[in-house]
């Protein structure tokens, strides 16, 4: 996604 | 997945457990917030909306049921319980959601890295998430006698967002390209506000002595 950042964390 | 991570998320799971377990065995739910537990709710349906449209890994999905479920069990337990739900203490849990739920509100939609419901409810769920347990602590403060195991919940919630934070070091190190300004901001402050509470949980525990915060 935009900016780096993950949703792969909880 | 590295051990920090994994360790991170084990603690935050134990600390539910140990919350659970004492609300279960003790049939009792003093000195804990419901505030806290619905604002976690909060950040859980918001963050976790993800788990009809983006699938990561079996454990990101399992862990994510846990913690929607038991956080709704604990609310059901204090809300509709017929005999935990006396044990509320409903006069002291005064802390009002707005101001913590509107101000991250507002921050998420101006503070997101995309302009889309799924990106700004899933940044409100990291801000929040950063104040979520601000009530839980007002109550502690409020309630002289703290019994161990909130004591022991307040501070696994603590460990975990420590341990996120080896976790991003370790992942900033290692993986090219990995960022996540946001998060990264927001973890840091979510365990600034626990020091205060580690200070005394650490001398109270050295000093062999009952938890209590000054007021």
């Amino acid at each position: 996604t935009a900016g780096g950042e993950h949703h792969d964390e909880l | 997945m590295n051990l920090f991570r994994l360790l991170g998320d084990m603690t935050h799971l134990l600390s539910i457990i140990v919350l659970l377990l004492k609300i279960n065995a003790t049939r009792s739910c003093r000195g804990v917030s419901l505030k806290t537990q619905e604002l976690y709710a909060i950040v859980f349906v918001c963050r976790y909306l993800d788990l009809f449209t983006n699938f990561i890994s079996l454990y990101n999905t399992v862990m994510k049921v846990i913690f929607l479920g038991s956080t709704f069990t604990i609310i059901y337990w204090m809300r509709f319980h017929k005999v935990i739900r006396v044990t509320y203490d409903r006069d002291q849990d005064t802390f009002r959601y707005q101001f913590l739920i509107i101000p991250c509100l507002l921050l998420s939609l101006i503070l997101n890295s995309e302009f889309t419901v799924m990106e700004v409810l899933w940044t409100f769920s990291i801000y929040l998430e950063a104040v979520a347990i601000l009530p839980q602590l007002v109550l502690l403060q409020r309630t002289n006698n703290i019994d161990n195991l909130t004591g022991n919940y307040i501070f696994l919630l603590g460990s975990y967002r420590a341990l996120y934070i080896l976790n991003w070091i370790y992942r900033f190190l290692t993986e090219p390209n990995y960022r996540q300004y946001l998060v990264w901001i927001s973890g840091i402050v979510q365990t600034i506000v626990y020091i205060d509470f580690f200070y005394y949980y650490i001398r109270s525990w050295k000093n062999n002595e009952k938890l209590s915060l000054p007021a």
